[in-house]
């Protein structure tokens, strides 16, 4: 099943900024915004219905230093005790991949190999190890993903990569659920004479009330 | 769910920027609430390329580090707010701010009661200005503190202070919160609780029957 990146998989409106004002300029690009990563977004038949986008990859054109906050709720999704595992072995992480529709929780041992499964197939499009990548799972707990169109939309999701504000604009979207608006924003600031970039972009709705470390 | 990714070009140590992640994290997403129930998939996972050529920060208590800090939670404070904004069936965004406190961490327990509280919460939907369901958040916190010295303020309005009611304008406290859902704008709450160094902030919205209906009709 081929991967859709019509306008209409990323129609939502943008979040308002709400970034405190600082030493730091406020700038577009999302994730792009810093140097040496590149994004993209697409809807790959993930969700339940519809054709908004629903897979996002962010990559590092080298292996950048990592960390990670997780939910501390017992029962944490399949991509979260992943994550958790990889951080462990390694702080070099070359990729995050995302999915929405299925959360991959409360999914048991298959949910756990179905997240190996998209590491192992992501791995392998980027040339890369296991333990360079990282998972996000969102959306309905309690329900597998839909693998038979997951697995054959990473090597292809990778080809669409790139380092543009509207590509960081579909990752951006393409993480969301019930959001009503993407959620992307970036800083640029001096660092020992050097100009340095801090971007982000998140999802979130409902279901929030976080408590990670 | 709530799901981050951050991505910097600077170069950091990577402890360092491991502390700057779970600062920034806690500073922002673990401070912000929309229905108290927390996910099974929430994470945030921080970048850093080093490609900005700056030299490598290690120094915890040096200048770039504490720009670079603050410059990070900066960011994650306003994604984190954005979520809370967009907090399902919400018609604004709650910013509560928590001064006088004994420690940081105190005030930040107690805005996140206020922000989360479900009374509190349907009152700002009626644009109801009501004073007691703030208090009464902020005393069930689990932080100690003197009720005699407990102050609610809504936008520029003291509604009570040294732990007395005042009497406020209810019709124009009333106006403020309906002008501000109106545009989806941001209700200010500040809460006093001592003369302590402590201050935080918590960020949730309001509860609408909007709510119930989108999860009602999402399973599970």
């Amino acid at each position: 099943k081929a991967l859709l990146m019509d306008a209409e998989c990323f129609t939502i409106p943008a979040a308002p900024d709400l970034i405190p004002e600082g030493p730091w300029k406020k700038v577009a690009g999302g994730v792009c915004a810093a140097q040496g990563f590149k994004a993209t977004g697409a809807h790959a038949g993930l969700r339940a219905s519809g054709k908004k986008a629903d897979l996002a990859l962010v990559v590092a054109d080298a292996p950048a230093t990592a960390a990670g906050t997780f939910t501390q709720n017992v029962m944490c999704a399949a991509p979260v005790l992943y994550c958790k595992d990889v951080l462990k072995r390694n702080q070099k992480i070359k990729a995050v991949l995302t999915n929405a529709g299925q959360a991959n929780a409360a999914t048991g041992t298959l949910g756990y190999e179905d997240a190996v499964a998209t590491a192992k197939a992501l791995a392998a499009a980027l040339g890369c190890s296991t333990d360079e990548i990282m998972l996000q799972s969102t959306g309905v707990i309690g329900r597998r993903m839909k693998m038979e169109n997951f697995i054959p939309a990473i090597p292809e999701i990778a080809k669409t990569l790139g380092a543009s504000t509207e590509d960081a604009h579909r990752a951006a979207v393409a993480i969301t659920t019930t959001d009503l608006v993407s959620k992307e924003a970036a800083l640029q600031v001096q660092i020992g004479g050097k100009t340095v970039h801090v971007g982000g972009m998140c999802k979130g709705s409902g279901m929030i009330h976080p408590n990670m470390a | 769910t709530m799901l981050g990714v951050v991505t910097c070009d600077a170069a950091v140590a990577p402890e360092l920027w491991t502390q700057m992640v779970k600062r920034a994290s806690v500073a922002s997403f673990n401070s912000i609430t929309v229905d108290g129930d927390t996910s099974t998939n929430d994470c945030v996972i921080g970048l850093a390329s080093g490609a900005a050529g700056n030299a490598l920060v290690t120094d915890p208590n040096s200048a770039d580090a504490k720009l670079l800090d603050s410059a990070v939670t900066a960011l994650m404070q306003g994604l984190a707010k954005s979520i809370a904004w967009d907090g399902e069936g919400a018609t604004c965004l709650l910013e509560i701010e928590v001064k006088g406190a004994r420690s940081d961490d105190d005030a930040r327990i107690i805005a996140r009661s206020v922000a989360g509280s479900s009374l509190a919460k349907s009152a700002f939907f009626g644009h109801d200005p009501n004073w007691g369901r703030i208090a009464a958040a902020a005393g069930y916190s689990g932080i100690i503190f003197d009720q005699e010295d407990l102050g609610v303020q809504l936008g520029s309005m003291k509604l009570m202070e040294a732990g007395q009611p005042l009497a406020f304008d209810k019709a124009t406290a009333n106006k403020y919160l309906k002008d501000t859902c109106a545009k989806h704008g941001t209700v200010q709450v500040l809460v006093t609780v001592g003369k302590g160094p402590g201050k935080g902030m918590a960020w949730g919205c309001d509860l609408s029957y909007d709510y119930v209906k989108i999860n009602a009709e999402y399973t599970t």
